[in-house]
């Protein structure tokens, strides 16, 4: 058994870290 | 999306020039997945949220080389044959300009004539991170958020704890870990052409 979760990060062209998104913990057999 | 966060096997039609994000899978946290991982040193094409895709370029002026390929086109029926070309490696890439890192870059896909899914010939490519249309440097975003996700795991850990003791109980029937944790990071890179926007995910597995 275990968690899985992560991070997403949305930049813009101009590199500028523009949104970050929890990918929340969820866990699996 | 959980189900949508890490592409698997979803390659959709090109139209005759994208704009996408060059992936060396030698990286150490790409993930390894889907039907069109190619070798190790493969440099990917990855767009619009789909599962990387491998594909050929020209091959440099002076390689004696004469490989040719031929792929579909948009139009299903047809198929054509491209002369000098080879599959984009690690150590190929410098002949266009290129370091094995992440670029953004725009392709021309099989002359102009698209594609209908999976691999293609990339006829033209143009480095585009850098430029004054498109400051931002991919290699070096990507380093600065590999570095902000080490961050966040170190500064959650009490709640990926919580987390592990909640998966035991939950899923395991048990009231403790075992105590032997294995931990996965993965990371997938993307560029999204609607919203021109950079996207990097990260996702990680703990097992006990």
């Amino acid at each position: 058994f275990g968690i899985e979760f992560g991070m997403a990060y949305v930049v813009s062209k101009e590199g500028k870290l523009e949104r970050s998104i929890a990918l929340p913990i969820e866990p699996f057999a | 999306d959980r189900k949508k966060f890490f592409p698997q096997d979803r390659t959709g039609p090109l139209p005759g020039k994208v704009v996408g994000v060059l992936a060396p899978n030698s990286h150490p946290l790409i993930r390894k997945v889907g039907r069109f991982l190619h070798d190790e040193d493969a440099i990917y094409l990855s767009l619009n949220g789909d599962s990387y895709r491998w594909f050929y370029a020209p091959l440099a002026a002076n390689d004696p080389r004469t490989n040719s390929v031929t792929v579909p086109v948009v139009d299903r029926r047809a198929r054509m044959q491209f002369e000098r070309v080879l599959l984009l490696r690690d150590s190929s890439i410098q002949s266009i300009g290129m370091t094995a890192d992440f670029h953004l870059v725009e392709i021309e896909v099989n002359g102009g004539h698209g594609s209908p899914e999976g691999t293609f010939v990339a006829s033209k490519i143009r480095k585009l991170d850098g430029s004054k249309e498109y400051p931002l440097k991919v290699a070096e975003v990507v380093r600065g958020l590999q570095s902000r996700y080490s961050d966040y795991l170190t500064n959650n850990s009490r709640e990926i704890d919580v987390g592990m003791s909640k998966a035991a109980a939950k899923v395991a029937g048990r009231k403790k870990e075992l105590g032997l944790r294995h931990r996965e990071d993965s990371m997938y890179v993307t560029w999204m052409m609607d919203s021109e926007r950079l996207e990097v995910r990260f996702l990680t597995r703990i097992t006990d």
